[in-house]
């Protein structure tokens, strides 16, 4: 099982959009995948057209909810663990925990039976993304051809190197996901190349800016079912090839 | 002195790009102008190219030091208080101190002599924003032309209720700025339509998609620095001109 991060502190940067097409796209290839949404803005729920009963909330604080109970089948192979809005209110709770950073990999400890799990995560440097990083295994990091959002890189490998040295647990950065690219414009070419230079091979092929990806989320449907033909369903089924090729076989 | 937070939790709304070019659109106009910002991932710094000595984290927590100790004149008539990433350890320590909402409106006092008070508000939903959210008295929400920020604006609208209800500090949305607008784009149509409906006359004419605006950013200068003649030169001198109608004359 993977348990992969989706992760950059940086403000819209595509890590919901990634979440929800690279997990579709691996569902298709009979995997089986959870999406758990660490973001009180509840994006993925609204994504699926989903109200959640129960929440991130209700697993990370209440002794007798297990998330199976949380957990919502959305497609075939496809689960979401959602996340409202008083997830938030979690973070003050959590702050006066003892353990608090890893409330969530004790909370799931025992779940298993998933392909891969992916969380997306918060556009901030909170308590959730601490026990999203002291959960999971390894992180993609979607970068947009910008220059704050590439700046703001050096900022998420300082906290990745602060879970593994403070923390002491062991989370990695497996691909980098360049987003919004566009080789028509200088700016992302640029961002793209300094990018390789630093991450060396963990840089995925781009994914392109494709108005059909931010269409696709006010009809409730991923990109395959939306626009199967367009840029951005090729893309995501051009990184969901690369994730299924470095994936030990079952 | 208007007190003004530019707000929205969902990231990537261009909260830092409206701040920065609409501040300085203001100071071109002989105003004085005070940018805050607030977000721990310092972008307003990185904008201005300053290395910040003393910064948000210091009027938090340290009594010993006062707000204009730490805050640098950028350009003629604007003046920054800056942030950096340690402000991220300050939500973890003002979540335990009493008052722990109202801390920046109580070290903030007696700051005067600006026409304009600016906060850049990180992309959450946390006790840094809450402290904003009680030393502005107005909030300007930039607004991308998506389904997912348009789904997250009444969840901003309710957070400024919480403030006005519960703790009990008058804050109201004074503009909606739409962003990211391309008027080929169907749904840069239909989010605007919406955001009309919604707000009344509150939303002000549409900041153009302009690949000049995060150009600007990796310069190191503002739109009207880096291209004058742009769409986004145009378009935040509009926003700015709209800004100066609504301010009494001092
Ligand atoms: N490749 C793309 N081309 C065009 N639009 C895109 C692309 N990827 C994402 N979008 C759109 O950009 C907006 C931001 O994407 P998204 O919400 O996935 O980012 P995020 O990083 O999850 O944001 P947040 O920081 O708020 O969690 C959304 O409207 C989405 O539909
Ligand atoms: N009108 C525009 N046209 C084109 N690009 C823009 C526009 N406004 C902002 N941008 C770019 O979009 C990216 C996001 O903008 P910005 O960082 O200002 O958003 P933000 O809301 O402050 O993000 P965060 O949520 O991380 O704080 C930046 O690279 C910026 O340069
Ligand atoms: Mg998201
Ligand atoms: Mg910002």
């Amino acid at each position: 099982m993977r348990k992969i991060a989706i992760i950059n502190q940086k403000g819209g940067t595509a890590k919901t959009t990634t979440a929800v097409n690279l997990a579709a796209a691996l569902a298709a290839h009979d995997r089986t995948v959870l999406l758990i949404d660490m973001d009180p803005q509840g994006n993925i729920s609204t994504w699926f057209d989903i109200v959640p009963q129960k929440s991130l909330y209700h697993v990370l604080l209440d002794e007798t909810v297990t998330p199976e109970e949380c957990i919502v089948p959305v497609r075939q192979n496809l689960y979401v663990l959602p996340s409202t809005k008083i997830a938030a209110q979690a973070e003050l709770i959590l702050t006066g925990l003892p353990g608090r950073e890893r409330v969530l990999s004790r909370k799931l400890a025992k779940l298993g039976g998933y392909d891969f799990v992916f969380l997306d995560c918060p556009p901030s440097l909170n308590l959730l993304n601490q026990n999203a990083m002291t959960y999971a295994d390894e992180a993609f990091i979607p970068v947009s051809m910008d220059y704050l959002a590439l700046v703001g890189v050096k900022q998420i490998l300082e906290n990745l190197k602060m879970v593994r040295e403070i923390l002491g647990h062991e989370i990695d950065v497996s691909l980098v996901i360049p987003t919004f690219y566009d080789r028509r414009n200088r700016k992302s070419r640029e961002v793209l190349e300094k990018l390789e230079l630093h991450f060396n091979g963990k840089v995925t092929d781009p994914i392109r800016a494709n108005v059909r990806l931010a269409e696709a989320a006010s009809h409730h449907q991923t990109i395959f079912e939306y626009d199967p033909t367009s840029l951005g369903a090729r893309d995501y089924q051009r990184l969901a090839e690369r994730v299924l090729a470095e994936t030990p076989s079952r």
